[in-house]
């Protein structure tokens, strides 16, 4: 399913989502509800949006049915520790990389991810200061670290 | 034409919200 132009702004966090679904099915489900919940903001009412939420919709009231026996989906409060300990624990990975000097595209990948699962915390409720400055150091180090290889230069 | 196409959308916006709050036991 495309995400429709409209909805730019979630298309990492539903690739995201299709990207956990096997690996892991809360993670994908709340980066599913995430892109659902803004994707609802920024426009639900032309035709293709409509069609795309509808179908998200649909999914995520399935997943919830499928995953229902599971406290991190039935309880919204363990879903948020979830959600922030996968988060911190992508963010982590990729900052010991970094401190050791291995700039590798899983890396990048990982400090990028960790910033989406930063956004879809906020779905439990306002972001901690701590994970806003940790959601900006991993964007700026995904950003920085792509470029400097794409350059051929060595980040600092 | 314009009034009824945009009490549809709104109509069935209403019925997303609906969804979405069910769905996380808000209502």
């Amino acid at each position: 399913m495309a995400v429709p132009p409209q909805l730019k702004a979630i298309q990492h966090h539903y690739r995201t989502a299709l990207e956990h679904d096997k690996r892991d099915p809360v993670v994908a489900y709340y980066c599913r509800l995430y892109a659902m919940q803004t994707g609802m903001k920024l426009d639900s009412k032309t035709p293709e949006c409509r069609k795309f939420l509808v179908k998200l919709m649909d999914h995520l009231e399935k997943m919830k049915q499928e995953l229902s026996s599971n406290e991190s989906i039935s309880q919204e409060i363990v879903g948020n520790a979830h959600i922030e300990n996968y988060a911190l624990k992508m963010f982590l990975y990729a900052d010991n990389e970094d401190r050791s000097g291995l700039f590798h595209k899983n890396m990048i990948k990982s400090f990028y991810t960790a910033s989406l699962l930063f956004d879809v915390l906020s779905v439990f409720g306002e972001l901690s200061e701590e994970n806003i400055q940790q959601r900006k150091y991993a964007r700026w180090k995904a950003t920085y670290i792509h470029n400097c290889l794409k350059n051929g230069e060595t980040p600092q | 034409t314009g009034t009824l196409a945009s009490s549809v959308a709104s109509t069935e916006q209403d019925e997303l919200s609906q969804r979405l709050a069910k769905l996380r036991d808000q209502i």
